[in-house]
């Protein structure tokens, strides 16, 4: 899955 | 999402309506960095562009969508706040711009091997993002330290940032322990960032919990 994907926090 | 996660999150959303409220009622935004806000601006503009690419949850989504919307409302007002006496906003900004931006094309999450280009230009600018918001407060800090009538709603808006910082840290602990999540870039930058509010509690503290009447 893209990286960007795994960033879940603000 | 944890209880230290959210806690972080609702008083990071507490500051916002905190210095919105300054900024409306007052109708004054003596006190308040115009530097610092439009350096949060840029941060949640740059972390934020996943926005386009990467759908994590709706929560996720209104909330980047209100922290972009309320800082460039905030910068927008402060910027052309006419009783604007912030001859005192003078941190040299580019001592900070420009050195989390060179950190960010060296440390960042960027997989060459995967992803596209695109995708790899975000995680640059996620990292950007990361550095320039561990140091962003630095000249509302500065301000602060050189005023002497701080309004206390400034200092309040100051510490719910504070405790949002706090908590993520214990909820990064929390995740690294329960769930094995870790991103190292966040948590140094965070640790830092927590830090810098350290100096600022102190002058809390001696500014308005000792000023309460009792």
């Amino acid at each position: 899955s893209a990286k960007a994907d795994s960033k879940d926090e603000l | 999402m944890n209880i230290f996660r959210f806690v972080g999150d609702m008083s990071h959303l507490a500051s916002f309506f905190l210095l919105l409220a300054k900024l409306i009622y007052t109708k004054s935004s003596t006190g308040v960095s115009l530097k610092t806000q439009a350096l949060y601006l840029t941060v949640f503009v740059c972390r934020y562009l996943d926005l386009l690419v990467a759908f994590v949850s709706w929560y996720n989504e209104l909330m980047k969508i209100f922290f972009i919307a309320a800082s460039a409302y905030i910068v927008y007002v402060v910027a052309t706040s006419t009783r604007n006496s912030n001859a005192s906003d003078t941190y040299r900004v580019e001592f900070l711009v420009i050195p989390a931006l060179v950190l960010a094309c060296f440390v960042n999450e960027t997989h060459w091997s995967k992803g596209g280009w695109s995708l790899n230009v975000m995680e640059i600018l996620w990292a950007f993002s990361i550095y320039l918001e561990a140091v962003a407060v630095l000249p509302q800090l500065k301000m602060l330290h050189q005023l002497e009538d701080t309004t206390n709603i400034t200092m309040h808006y100051m510490a719910s940032l504070g405790i949002y910082r706090a908590f993520y840290l214990l909820n990064w602990v929390y995740r690294l322990y329960y769930e094995g999540y870790w991103h190292p870039i966040a948590v140094v930058a965070g640790i830092v960032q927590t830090l810098l509010y350290a100096d600022f509690f102190i002058l809390y503290y001696q500014s308005v919990l000792l000023r309460l009447p009792s």
